[in-house]
């Protein structure tokens, strides 16, 4: 699954998800990623944020609503993506699962849970302070 | 480390990041990025996660979903268990400009996407029927079923509801290029 939130110089933002979902999942099952607020939320005002994993675990949490709203609140990015997955490993310790979080003012940051064979998770950034895009990483919690 | 303007996508997709920069470098809107950048994808088959030909549901067909979101207007379009029409977050899109709605799913939201000029095609390829074949080769396993009979651990389908419910721990379905 891609998860992508773009925030332009005058602080437009939007967000989008696309996925073929779970291999042999059963017909007409939906993950969240066309979920709003769990695949992925925009606000102009507050920032974008934008999950993947095991969409059937994550969608009852919406994870990038949540992680809007606590940048919204001040949070700052990195810590607004580890709540977010927080909040589901409380009730799935293992679950699969990773978002990316940014703010309006360009600050950004990410988080994924740590499960057996998933420790990091890589994630792609562009913005004008490289002329390429480049790979990063985050260790999971 | 802040800056604006910023594109962040999940998973190593570069050359996704790289669409949706373009676009910003050429005068395009954050929308147009979103979708360019999650539309190479679809076209790239990034990792077998995203567009045709991957991750076959139990019938061996190959479905998709996808959104967009305007952070400025809080306009959302989304299609879910799209059929037949590779280009999933353009049809997303058109849900959104061209619907009151927020999501259309399944066969009807094929309709509405043909109906908006996107071309149906057969989403399935030698590698998600081959992906389907060995699965059905090895007893269905892993599945999403529960609760049933036959054995869904051990036997593929059609399944009937078992009388006596279980509530067991979820079975941990992690693979790494089959995930949302």
């Amino acid at each position: 699954t891609i998860g992508m939130i773009a925030f332009s110089q005058d602080g437009h933002v939007a967000a989008g998800t696309s996925t073929n979902g779970l291999m042999h999942k059963v017909p007409g099952r939906v993950g969240d990623s066309p979920i709003v607020g769990a695949g992925a939320y925009a606000d102009s005002s507050a920032g974008a944020a934008a999950a993947t994993g095991d969409g059937d675990v994550m969608m009852r949490f919406l994870p990038s609503y949540l992680a809007v709203e606590l940048m919204r609140a001040g949070a700052d990015p990195s810590a607004a993506c580890e709540t977010a997955i927080s909040r589901i490993k409380r009730h799935h310790s293992e679950f699969f699962g990773a978002i990316i979080c940014a703010n309006t003012t360009g600050h950004y940051g990410a988080a994924c849970n740590k499960s057996p064979g998933f420790s990091k998770f890589q994630y792609m950034v562009r913005d004008s302070k490289s002329d390429t895009p480049v790979l990063k990483s985050v260790d999971c919690i | 480390h802040a800056s604006l303007p910023l594109v962040i996508n999940t998973w190593p997709f570069k050359n996704a990041t790289a669409a949706a920069w373009s676009v910003l470098q050429s005068g395009g809107s954050v929308l147009d990025a979103v979708e360019k950048g999650c539309a190479r994808c679809e076209i790239e088959q990034c990792d077998g996660s995203v567009g045709y030909g991957g991750s076959p549901d139990e019938s061996g067909e190959t479905t998709l979903d996808a959104m967009i979101m305007n952070g400025d207007t809080m306009d959302v379009g989304a299609v879910a268990d799209l059929r037949r029409i590779k280009n999933a977050i353009g049809v997303a899109r058109a849900v959104m400009e061209r619907t009151d709605h927020t999501l259309l799913v399944g066969e009807s939201a094929s309709v509405f996407a043909e109906n908006m000029g996107f071309i149906a095609e057969d989403l399935t390829t030698n590698r998600s029927l081959n992906t389907f074949s060995q699965w059905l080769k090895g007893n269905c396993q892993p599945n999403y079923r529960k609760n049933v009979f036959p054995d869904p651990s051990i036997s593929c389908g059609p399944y009937k509801p078992r009388v006596t419910l279980q509530r067991r721990k979820r079975v941990r379905h992690m693979y790494r290029h089959s995930h949302d």
